[in-house]
């Protein structure tokens, strides 16, 4: 039997919006530490893994592992019954096809229940080495979001250039090119750790999907190393993350 | 010209 109850459905909103322009479909891993999700874009080009430890719900009971395979447009189309205030609960029991939801207003005068069918996935789990990344860059997560969205009207490209002064964003296109620096600010708005100086090359189109991410968190914290994926990461408060991870593009 | 490497590359199936 699976239960957990969040205060606000509203945060439920946000991690679903943050994962479903990656994915369509995914599996929610359940155990009595947490919830879990890893998955792949379609292309196989960037991953996203979404980690929520127990203490974040209000109310937390899963007695034994469950896997529950969701249609995530499905599920967005149940959110936008709740309103973002709403307390809701999820259950499932144990080998069950379908998850319920209910939802219950901040008065408690109306409570409102759903019931989602579970979807069968396939799904294939990747181990991510530990990386010690030799770029780690902390910067608010709006800022990282106005830079992906403004370079992306330059080119499908972005390239991402750190060293010890400072990180540089830049695009080059046909119709001009863009180049945004960032240095580490006195208030530690940005801060910069740099063991060896990186430059890498990603797909920005991935990049602004991650920033659906931006309303979960104020602070984003970007790794990069040589020749290995880019680590985009979210927390989401102490209590977990949303990870994403970008393969580069290389020179051929 | 560049190429989109596939995370394949990198992490490994479980």
């Amino acid at each position: 039997m699976f239960e957990a109850r969040l205060s606000s459905t509203l945060t439920l909103k946000k991690i679903v919006d943050a994962l479903r322009d990656i994915l369509n479909q995914s599996t929610l891993d359940c155990s009595d530490t947490g919830i879990q999700l890893q998955a792949m874009d379609n292309s196989h080009v960037s991953l996203v893994c979404l980690c929520l430890r127990s203490d974040y719900f209000e109310k937390y009971k899963c007695s034994r592992n469950v896997s529950l395979g969701l249609d995530l447009k499905s599920l967005t189309k149940v959110l936008k019954c709740a309103n973002g205030d709403d307390a809701v609960t999820i259950k499932a029991a144990d080998k069950a096809d379908k998850i319920e939801l209910s939802f219950e207003s901040a008065g408690k005068e109306r409570t409102a229940d759903y019931e989602l069918r579970l979807l069968n996935l396939d799904q294939e789990h990747l181990a991510i080495p530990e990386t010690e990344y030799s770029c780690v860059i902390h910067m608010p997560a709006s800022e990282f979001a106005r830079i992906c969205r403004d370079l992306a009207v330059f080119s499908e490209s972005v390239v991402i250039a750190c060293s010890k002064n400072c990180i540089k964003f830049s695009a080059n296109g046909e119709m001009g090119s863009a180049n945004i620096k960032l240095s580490q600010t006195s208030k530690a708005e940005v801060t910069l750790q740099v063991d060896e100086p990186v430059t890498l090359s990603f797909a920005g189109r991935y990049l602004n999907t991650f920033t659906r991410a931006t309303p979960l968190s104020e602070k984003v914290k970007i790794g990069m190393a040589a020749d290995v994926p880019l680590l985009v990461e979210y927390p989401i408060e102490d209590y977990g993350y949303i990870r994403y991870y970008l393969a580069p593009k290389v020179d051929d | 010209s560049q190429t989109q490497v596939r995370l394949d590359s990198f992490f490994k199936a479980l």
